[in-house]
């Protein structure tokens, strides 16, 4: 999937099973991807559970978890709320599209978190405080975190290289024999339908295209663009042109 | 390195006008070990510099002199700038549960950060 960190990077990534997006003192998110294609190492989200932890007089534990054509608009325990407490109502699902869309909005922490299946796969868009991002324990020790510190520099797929090629192969066709076909100029033309600014969003979509021929995966990206509208703070920001690309032994995954 | 601060969000904690005197000891124990969970954190950048060093010798003996154990609970970041001493007040407000109203009254605007992850 294609990851865009707190910082403001962006990766595309292979990061197949399963992994932490964020882990901090109120909030823990776990996604879970599986290959789009038998072999293949590109990969979606399957899965994503999300465990908003015990806080004060607000919220009781409650755990959310969407699945592949299981987008609930209740959290595990069919509650829709933050439980019992008195300021239960600052944590709510609100269904936008049914079996599509959902957001969580958590006031207490001043988070906003949307999941959506579009095709068969999952996306996660969220808008958080810095001080809650950064609301740990121990950072010293803290363990990986896609939202925090990227993917892991082996886990980085080399997304301009595959772009180069594909560009210079044209009209090549990707993917194996039993992915619908899509050469670079289709992949362009479709992308550029929905996302007309050639930024990474764009790229990402030309390049899921290409790997997988499922032109969901167009939506995908043009939904991640309109949560990104919605949800980041600084609106000269929301275009990103040059991927995070920082593949030298023993660098960070991700410029921070 | 980031001590400074560290000794201010300690200060914020613990000083104002319900400032923490000794018959808040649990408060104050749990401000104090904010305050060394916080110097731990700059420890590595913080190496030589005298005010780091003060600053976790100062602790050290505050811990000792209101008997406060080195494990226990440490004070939620987006609550040292709430009134201290208001536990009742905090328990029933409905504002505790609201991030925005919460930070805003007493502290500046929050910044905010987005992550997404979609497609393959």
């Amino acid at each position: 999937p294609h990851l865009r960190t707190f910082t403001d990077s962006f990766q595309t990534c292979k990061i197949q099973g399963a992994w932490p997006l964020i882990d901090n003192n109120y909030l823990y998110v776990q996604v879970t991807n599986t290959p789009v294609l038998p072999g293949s190492t590109a990969t979606a989200t399957s899965k994503i559970t999300i465990i908003f932890k015990n806080f004060q007089e607000c919220v009781d534990q409650k755990e959310y978890q969407a699945e592949m054509d299981e987008l609930p608009t209740a959290f595990t325990d069919g509650s829709k709320n933050g439980g019992d407490k008195s300021g239960a109502n600052s944590l709510k699902i609100i269904e936008k599209v049914a079996g599509q869309h959902i957001e969580i909005q958590a006031k207490y922490i001043g988070t906003t978190i949307v999941v959506r299946q579009v095709g068969r796969y999952l996306t996660f868009a969220v808008r958080m405080p810095e001080e809650v991002v950064n609301a740990v324990e121990d950072k010293d020790n803290q363990g990986l975190h896609l939202c925090l510190r990227g993917c892991p520099l082996n886990q980085q797929i080399d997304f301009q290289n595959f772009h180069t090629q594909a560009a210079e192969s044209r009209p090549r066709r990707q993917g194996s024999a039993t992915v619908e076909p899509f050469t670079y100029e289709m992949a362009t033309a479709k992308c550029k339908e929905k996302l007309p600014v050639e930024d990474l969003y764009f790229q990402s979509c030309v390049f899921d295209l290409l790997t997988t021929g499922d032109v969901n995966f167009t939506l995908a990206a043009y939904y991640a663009f309109e949560d990104v509208k919605t949800l980041h703070s600084n609106k000269d920001k929301i275009h990103i042109f040059e991927r995070t690309r920082d593949l030298r032994p023993g660098n960070r995954a991700s410029r921070q | 390195c980031r001590i400074l601060k560290c000794t201010s969000d300690f200060w914020a904690a613990t000083s104002g006008p319900h400032h923490l005197g000794a018959e808040e000891a649990p408060e104050y124990c749990i401000a104090l070990r904010a305050y060394a969970h916080c110097t731990r954190r700059t420890a590595r950048t913080c190496r030589g510099d005298l005010a780091y060093h003060s600053a976790v010798h100062g602790i050290e003996d505050l811990m000792n002199n209101h008997n406060c154990s080195k494990d226990g609970p440490t004070s939620q970041p987006r609550l040292r700038t709430l009134p201290a001493g208001d536990s009742q007040e905090r328990s029933d407000s409905p504002e505790i549960c609201h991030y925005e109203k919460s930070f805003h009254k007493h502290s500046a605007p929050p910044n905010y950060t987005h992550c997404g992850l979609f497609g393959d």
